[in-house]
């Protein structure tokens, strides 16, 4: 089972088994290529023998050979290379949690943590909803409150100024001063009666 | 230091790749040509082994330069220094994507809660006041409304 | 297999960045 070291890319922006193949393939490309430099270089001073009687078939058998146990010992050694990079160079300790990470550390909520937090937050909202909107209502009866209160206060204006008409022309009390004109009145009437009865 | 490890480690396999690779073993790969040119075998050898060890350590350190291995060494040396207090496990990505980005959200839902917890504190507030001012309106209007009817009652 | 972790792993570098940023946004723009 590949470990992806998932972490680590995290961190690396690669994965450490990228970065190992590529100090392997350093090690592995230049070792094949100066093996072909030196085959060229040694096929190249043959000229300078025509008579030794080594043929390139030859010279390559050699590099073969030589190639054969360089690159087979290099695999022995790199094996170690790789533990000691995977594990100690390239590898980030079990206990260690990446900046962009910490808040986890700060606030290590489960899903249903975040859930009920998240359905309380929803709840203020709709509680605060709730309340702007009774608020507005308020708002909109003290409004209408005023126009209602400056309706009845002319209302009780009119009256007030009803009676200080009735003052100002000398009766005080209005049920009264009424009675007193029935009463005239009627008297009034009687008389007029009375006189007519006389005339008649 | 991770970077040190890294080319301490990187050179030992060098060196010993170059001790295993020695003269005596090049020169029985080669027995034929080094036989009928033992100084020139020698100087290819060298040359060899100037060139492999020059070209390797120029490999690794362009693979450092680009993984930019030494700041990122240093830095990671830095964390690991940190964190040397903290024994238990830490956090690691859940796979969950979803459930790692919310509990990112946390600390800025937290302070939203307690945000709409003040102003809903004060929207209430506020709403106390403007229900008692309501209550007292209509309480003026129903004495004004008394008053209206006594009046009226008088007249009538 | 290289590539997928390289850029799953960039995404939870970074991505929760993105999506706090528009979270904030939202809450923000909320209290306005």
């Amino acid at each position: 089972s590949v470990n992806p070291m998932a972490y680590e890319a995290q961190f690396f922006g690669f994965s450490p088994q990228t970065c190992v193949l590529r100090v392997y393939i350093a090690f592995q490309d230049y070792l094949f290529d100066m093996m072909l430099v030196v085959e060229s270089v040694i096929l190249k001073k043959l000229d300078a023998f025509p008579d030794s009687k080594l043929s390139p078939l030859q010279i390559r058998k050699c590099t073969e050979k030589f190639f054969a146990f360089m690159k087979e010992h290099f695999n022995k050694l790199f094996s170690n290379l790789e533990k000691v990079l995977l594990q100690l160079v390239l590898n980030i300790p079990p206990n260690l949690l990446l900046p962009e990470d910490k808040v986890h550390q700060q606030y290590p909520y489960s899903r249903e943590q975040f859930q009920a937090l998240q359905d309380e937050v929803q709840e203020l909202q709709r509680q605060y909803r709730a309340e702007a909107s009774a608020g507005q209502a308020l708002r909109a009866e003290l409004e209408e409150q005023k126009v209602v209160q400056a309706e009845l206060e002319k209302i009780l204006q009119w009256f007030a100024g009803l009676e200080s008409i009735c003052r100002e022309h000398g009766t005080s009390n209005v049920k009264e001063s009424f009675t007193f004109l029935t009463q005239n009145s009627k008297k009034l009437q009687d008389v007029l009666k009375d006189v007519e009865k006389k005339r008649k | 230091s991770r970077g040190q490890l890294f080319d301490t480690v990187v050179n030992t396999v060098l060196e010993k790749l170059v001790a295993a690779g020695s003269y005596e073993r090049f020169a029985s790969c080669y027995r034929c040509f080094y036989k009928l040119q033992p100084e020139m075998t020698r100087s290819i050898y060298e040359e060899f082994i100037f060139q492999l060890q020059a070209s390797i350590k120029e490999e690794i350190q362009e693979v450092k330069k680009e993984g930019k291995l030494e700041l990122l060494f240093d830095s990671l040396d830095k964390l690991v220094e940190e964190a040397k207090e903290q024994q238990e496990p830490a956090w690691r990505p859940s796979g969950t994507p979803e459930e790692d980005a919310s509990s990112a959200m946390v600390p800025y839902l937290l302070k939203h809660q307690s945000y709409l917890r003040r102003v809903l504190k004060e929207k209430e507030k506020d709403n106390k006041q403007l229900a008692e001012a309501v209550l007292a309106g209509r309480g003026r209007i129903k004495e004004l409304q008394q008053q209206i009817q006594a009046r009226r009652e008088a007249w009538e | 297999i290289e590539e997928l972790i390289v850029e799953t792993t960039k995404k939870r570098k970074q991505w929760p960045k993105k999506i706090l940023k528009h979270a904030v946004q939202t809450y923000k723009a909320e209290q306005e």
